[in-house]
Order: structure tokens, then sequence, then C-alpha cells
């Protein structure tokens, strides 16, 4: 059977990155929004969108909160902090 | 953090079970410091109970566990979690049960873990300063440093405010002493390395005798869990400094205040009617440390940290011309420094004579 380690790893890695963001760095809670807010960037497009933050948005947010360098990319170096052991309570958000 | 924190001082903890990794005993001991870390700096008291619920049920569980909303993950990832002040969840704190804990540096130290989870019970969210105890990543630090950074102090403060033994209270902006008025005196003063320290209050004054900068600061800004209005401090012969206010005393190396402190006086040898010491000394040349008390002194053996038999003796009978109740007292160069009100009296302890009597400030180039 043919292994794609780099693949796998890859895969790995992707999991980590939004396990960690989803666990730690969810969507801060707006008490004026509740998780949906009007879509004004197209105004004739009087739709809904969810509040959610882009995984880069929130790579960017954990990155800043640990001293990072801020890429917003899993880098060597993100991925490093995030497989250190560590306290279950989100960074941001939810807490309170 | 979340504020308004718990709304009572007086708060309970319940130790729910207990991990096999470890006897019950240093379960149980690591928890009751972990709680002492913050009680150090808080008004805060906590009490264990062992049947009903507390306001803190400590408890370890595995990925799913009981009601929790949270799931731990196995080994490594998640050691532990913890639910801010609150009914129901508020203020429970859970370990992985998956992990290796330890009352050392092995696997994960129990009681760094709970000090941090116990942090969250009372308030405080996730710190981004790496030295706080509430950084969310796990890292080992020696046991015998006092855990917490000036960043955890400030926050647990922002919420509880700082220690209230009604001695320690005092009008909230009180005027800072001047070191150069004619009636200054000190509650205490202390050698540090070649530095000479003088403290007031919630001040000190580092005087350097080779040369003419003096420095004055708050006490807390070195060591933010030591009570202001120090009323007795020496250097030790293990380059320590030790601070006493009521039957209380700190135990300083450098800037760390190590932990387990304060402790009682009594532990020292003194019985349980000496309530607090006016002034000490550690004599560098024998390793015996005199305390003053009131007219009288104790001596106690540094090496073999014993109260010495035949104390205490009258201070004038034994340091002539020390006729005072001995506010402060220093050694330096051979020769020892009494300090009553705004007055000093040099005293050779070889000739047991007093030399001169001088101005209590003359140290600060006044």
């Amino acid at each position: 059977v043919p292994v794609h380690p780099e693949n796998d790893s890859q895969e790995d890695n992707a999991k980590l990155v939004q396990d960690y963001l989803n666990k730690f760095y969810a969507v801060e809670s707006d008490p004026n929004q509740l998780g949906l807010k009007i879509n004004v960037s197209d105004p004739k497009k009087l739709g809904w969108k969810t509040n959610a933050e882009s995984t880069t948005q929130k790579l960017q947010k954990m990155q800043q909160f640990f001293g990072l360098k801020v890429t917003g990319k899993p880098d060597t170096e993100t991925l490093e902090m995030m497989k250190k052991p560590r306290c279950g309570v989100p960074d941001v958000g939810l807490y309170g | 953090v979340t504020l308004p924190g718990w709304k009572r001082n007086n708060l309970t903890y319940r130790i729910v079970n207990h991990t096999p990794d470890m006897s019950k005993k240093d379960v149980d001991k690591a928890v009751e410091k972990a709680f002492e870390v913050w009680s150090s700096v808080t008004p805060l008291v906590f009490s264990r109970i062992h049947e009903g619920i507390a306001d803190i049920m400590i408890a370890f569980g595995t990925k799913a566990h009981g009601h929790c909303p949270r799931y731990f993950d196995g080994p490594l990832g998640i050691l532990a979690h913890a639910f801010p002040p609150g009914i129901g969840f508020g203020g429970d704190v859970h370990f992985d049960e998956d992990e290796d804990w330890t009352a050392g540096s092995a696997g994960f130290n129990l009681f760094l873990v709970a000090a941090h989870e116990f942090g969250h019970a009372l308030g405080l969210s996730h710190s981004n300063d790496q030295r706080a105890l509430m950084f969310p990543n796990y890292a080992y630090v020696s046991l015998s440093e006092f855990p917490l950074s000036p960043d955890d102090i400030s926050g647990i403060q922002s919420i509880y405010g700082s220690p209230s033994n009604a001695p320690d209270k005092r009008p909230p902006t009180p005027a800072s002493p001047k070191a150069c008025g004619s009636h200054m005196s000190f509650n205490a003063i202390t050698t540090l390395r070649r530095e000479v320290i003088f403290l007031k209050g919630r001040h000190l004054w580092r005087v350097y005798p080779d040369n003419l900068g003096v420095e004055r600061e708050l006490i807390s800004t070195f060591w933010p869990t030591v009570s202001p209005g120090i009323e007795a401090a020496y250097e030790n012969n293990k380059d320590q400094i030790l601070f006493f206010k009521g039957n209380r005393f700190w135990v300083v190396s450098g800037y760390r205040v190590l932990l387990g402190y304060p402790k009682s006086i009594n532990t020292l040898g003194f019985p349980k009617g000496v309530k607090k010491i006016d002034a000490a000394v550690c004599n560098k040349n024998t390793g015996k440390t005199d305390f003053f008390i009131g007219d009288k002194y104790w001596r106690f053996d540094e090496n073999s940290q014993s109260m010495e038999k035949g104390y205490p003796r009258q201070t004038v009978k034994d340091f002539p011309g020390i006729n005072q109740k001995v506010d402060a007292v220093f050694q330096q160069k051979g020769l020892f420094y009494f300090f009553h009100g705004s007055k000093q009296w040099e005293f050779d302890p070889t000739t047991k004579k007093v030399i001169r009597e001088i101005k209590s400030n003359s140290w600060f180039n006044c």
C-alpha cells in the first residue's frame, strides 16, 4: 500500500488547527449580535450571514495572543504551540 | 477577569474524588497549597468540606465526564478546565484523569495545574504573559518559587482587593514619609548583600553605602505578597531576607517570596505569648540572630535553626547603652546600628560599647 506521510501529516495538521481553533478561539460572544448579522457589504442582498470568523482570522488572533509572528497561516511555530499541553479554558470569548 | 467574581470572601471547596496517580495525602496537599497561592494575595479564605455542594467542586474524570459540557481528550492536549464563579458548574474544577499527575516535575505537577485552574474558578481568564501562572500552556516551575507573576496578582486583586488583615488597613492615600525629615524613624532595617534597606509603612529606601544614591520604592514593587508595615527584618546567612509583621514572617530570596510563607513566628521557636517582633539582626560573625521584643531580646541559632536556651535576656545588660525599645537594627562592617525614634546608636559588639549617637537618617546624605 503506498504511503503518503506528507499528505497524512498535512491532514493531521489541518485537523489539529481546526480542533484547536474551535476549542480555544471560537466566536467571541457579542450580546448585540446574536450569532447573525445583516450582510451590509451588498445592500441589494438583504440576506443574513453568520458572524463566524474565518480560520485565518482565528489563527491571527491565536498567534497574536501567544506573541507569535502573525501570519494567519499554520506555520511550524504555530503548530508547535498548538501541540503543547494546556488548560481547556478558551483564550478568548465564551469564558465569562 | 469575570466580574464581580465571588461575592463572598469565605469560599468552600470539596475534593470529590482523588487521582490514583498520587497518594490522597499528596493530592490534598497540592490542592491546599494551590489555594494558599491565591489566599496569600487576596482577602479570600478557603475551607474544605467533605460532603454536599461546595463553591469549588474538584474532580478527576476522563473524556465525557459527568454532566460537564466540556470533554477531555485523553493523554496530553487538554489537562484540566474550570468554570468562572457562579452557581451550578460555576467555580468547578476538573482534571483529566488520563494525564500523569505528580507532586514533582515528572508528568504534570498537580499543584501548578490546580493553582492555574483555581485562578479561573476565582474569575481570571488566560493571560498572554508567558511568565504568568494564568498563561494557558503548562510549564513546570520550581516549587520553591512563588508561582504568581505581577500580572496574576494585579488580575486577582482587581476582583478581590489585597489581603485585608486588620493591621494592614491604612488610609487609602497615605503621604509618603520624607527621609530627610528631622523626626524620621523607621519600622525595620536590613542589609541586602551590600545595600541597606530602610522600611517604613509601604515604602523602602535602598542605600548603597559606597554611593550617594538613595532610592525610594514601594515594598510591593519588589515583593507584592509581603504586607506593608513590616515591623522587623534581617538578612540571614543564606542570602535571604526575613520580614516580620505581627506574628507572621515571610522569607524572600532576591525578588522571590518563598512558597509557603507567611508562616507563624512560633515556627521559629517563639512561645505563643510573643505576638510581634520589634527588630532583628543576624550577627554575620557568629551566625546568631537577635530578636528584640520590648526591653528583652531572644537569640536564634541560624545553623541549628533553633532558639538558644537562657533567653530572653534584658537588652541593656548585654548591649549597654541601648536602654530603649529597639525600632530597628542592622549590622555593617562589624558594628551594630540600633534605632529608636529619630536617633541611632553605633554599637561595637566586641567592646560592648556605644561608640556614638547620631540622627536616624544619617545614611541618607540629607
